[in-house]
């Protein structure tokens, strides 16, 4: 699964 | 949030922070190369422009807004407070076959056709080889100053576990995204002749010279 728009990482 | 994640971030924030030391130091950015940092501002300040339209923790937010400032912060250090001892002769490495490359390859291969999609991407191909420039000088010179050799390995081994963090996160969270995985094994790679010198003579307690 692709998890855009989730950017929770540096 | 795993612990390799954590420990990434946090030999990130290590690097950034004892590159800022060395410099506020010596009072001398000697044999740090200018072009890597400023390429490293590019990569932060591309990819955290969500600072403005996401909200993820306090954490993420207050870890970028140290990111950003510690790099211009540097570049403030590097081109005008201690700009005499900016060693740019051996500073060569042109940043326009960098940047150039990076930037097309974001528009070739990226998630989502948005502005702010296309940034973020290029921010994460642009990082995965920001430290050509450092690499180059330090080949050039043949040697590195200790603390410099510390910073290369503590940015270096953010990236390599970050890839553990990936691994981690792919079997319990099931989540995969294969351009930063990819970005960050070319990163990662790109580190290990230095990361083999490191072990082998920093740690011994030599200084860090090219044979």
């Amino acid at each position: 699964t692709l998890v855009y728009p989730d950017k929770d990482e540096l | 949030m795993n612990i390799f994640r954590l420990c990434g971030d946090l030999s990130h924030l290590l690097a950034i922070l004892l590159l800022l030391f060395k410099i506020w130091k010596t009072r001398s950015c000697a044999g740090i190369s200018g072009k890597t940092q400023l390429l490293f501002t590019i990569v932060y300040t591309a990819r955290y422009l969500d600072l403005f339209t996401s909200f993820v923790s306090v954490y993420n937010s207050v870890m970028k807004i140290v990111f950003l400032t510690a790099s211009y912060g540097t570049l403030y250090l590097m081109f005008y407070k201690f700009k005499p001892t900016y060693d740019h002769n051996h500073d060569s490495f042109r940043i326009l076959y960098l940047i150039v490359p990076a930037l097309v390859l974001s528009f070739i291969i990226v998630h989502v056709y948005t502005v702010m999609e296309i940034l973020w991407t290029f921010s994460i191909y642009l990082e995965a080889v920001a430290i050509m420039p450092q690499l180059f000088m330090v080949s050039r010179t043949g040697e590195a100053e200790t603390i410099t050799s510390h910073y290369l390995f503590a940015l270096g081994s953010y990236r390599a576990l970050y890839i553990l963090n990936w691994i981690y996160r792919y079997y319990t969270e099931d989540f995969l995204d294969w351009i930063t995985i990819m970005a960050g094994i070319v990163q990662t790679i790109l580190y290990c002749d230095f990361f083999y010198l490191y072990i082998t003579k920093v740690l011994k307690g030599k200084r860090l010279s090219l044979p």
